[in-house]
C-alpha cells in the first residue's frame, strides 16, 4: 500500500471523530480505497468510513490488506502531523507495521513514524441498501447544536419527521425541550439550507450520548445528512470530497 | 441499557 494525502487534516479529523467510539479497527485496503467498519463496545452504534482511492494522489494497493490499528496509538502519531502536511501511508505485504510520513509543504521537514499493527478479529456486518422514508440534510453545526442543547436535559431524543418539517424533542428531570426545523433554502449560502425529503412520516427515539459523539465529525463537512425509516437504525452521514464518507449508524430505542 | 436496540439485530453478520 502507498497512499498519499494532500492534507493530513482529513485523516486527523476522521480519527478524532471516531476514536472515542471505537478503539481497535481494521483499515481494509484494496484498490478502491481504505475502508473501516467497527461497532462500539456496547453494539449500539456502527462506524463506516470509506476513503476512496480518488481522495489520495497517488494511491496504490497491489494486494488487499487489513491494517489492524489501535486508534489511540494512531492519534498519538497523527498529533505529530500539521494539518497541511502531506501524509503518506505505506505498508508492505503481510505487514507488521504501517509507516506514516508527514512532509511540510513549505520546508524540507520530513517526519516518519511506524505504528505496530495488531491482529483484530472483527466481524463485518452487512448493511442493507435502504430507501429511507426521510432524509434531512442540514448544516453540521446546526445538528451539533441541537444534540448538545438537548443532551443537557435528557438522555434521549425523539426525532419526528412529517411534511411540516423535523422536530427533535426531549424530556428530562428538569423539564422538556424541542427544536423544530422546516425545509429552508438559504439563497445567499446553500450550505445553510435545510433540505427535507419525505416519503412517509417517521418517529424514532435515539440515545443523545451517541449523537453527541457523532457530531465530533462536524469539522469534516459543512453538511450532515440524517436518514430515517421507522424501526431501523438512523444513518448520520458526513460526506467528504471524492465521494469518500464517514457514516454512523445508531440503533433506535425500542418502544415501551 | 434497557430499551436500547442492538445494531447487530438490524445488520446481520456478513
Amino acid at each position: 500500500l502507498e497512499a498519499r494525502l494532500e492534507q493530513a487534516a482529513m485523516l486527523k479529523r476522521v480519527v478524532d471523530a471516531i476514536k472515542d467510539l471505537v478503539q481497535d479497527c481494521n483499515f481494509d485496503c484494496n484498490d478502491s480505497g481504505i475502508a473501516l467498519q467497527a461497532m462500539d463496545n456496547s453494539h449500539v452504534a456502527l462506524v463506516s468510513m470509506m476513503l476512496k482511492s480518488e481522495s489520495f494522489s497517488p494511491f496504490r494497493c497491489d494486494r488487499n490488506i487489513a491494517l489492524g490499528i489501535n486508534l489511540t496509538s494512531l492519534t498519538k502519531v497523527l498529533r505529530a502531523a500539521q494539518g497541511d502536511d502531506i501524509l503518506t501511508l505505506k505498508a508492505e505485504d503481510a505487514p507488521d507495521v504501517v509507516n506514516l510520513t508527514f512532509e511540510s509543504p513549505e520546508s524540507d521537514r520530513l517526519s516518519e513514524y511506524d505504528i505496530k499493527l495488531m491482529d483484530i478479529d472483527q466481524e463485518h456486518l452487512g448493511i442493507p441498501d435502504t430507501e429511507y422514508a426521510a432524509t434531512i440534510t442540514l448544516p453540521s453545526s446546526e445538528f451539533s447544536r441541537i444534540t448538545r442543547d438537548l443532551s443537557a436535559l435528557s438522555e434521549s431524543v425523539a426525532i419526528e419527521c412529517t411534511k411540516e418539517g423535523v422536530k427533535f424533542t426531549c424530556t428530562g428531570d428538569i423539564g422538556n425541550g424541542s427544536v423544530s426545523l422546516r425545509q429552508h433554502t438559504n439563497v445567499e449560502n446553500d450550505a445553510k439550507s435545510v433540505d427535507i425529503s419525505l416519503t412517509e412520516p417517521v418517529a424514532l427515539t435515539f440515545s443523545l450520548k451517541y449523537l453527541v459523539n457523532f457530531c465530533k465529525a462536524a469539522g469534516l463537512s459543512d453538511r450532515v445528512r440524517l436518514c430515517l425509516s421507522n424501526e431501523v437504525p438512523l444513518l448520520v452521514e458526513y460526506g467528504l470530497s471524492n465521494n469518500s464518507y464517514l457514516r454512523f449508524y445508531l440503533a433506535p430505542k425500542i418502544g415501551d | 441499557n434497557p430499551g436500547q436496540g442492538n445494531i447487530m439485530s438490524f445488520f446481520g453478520k456478513k
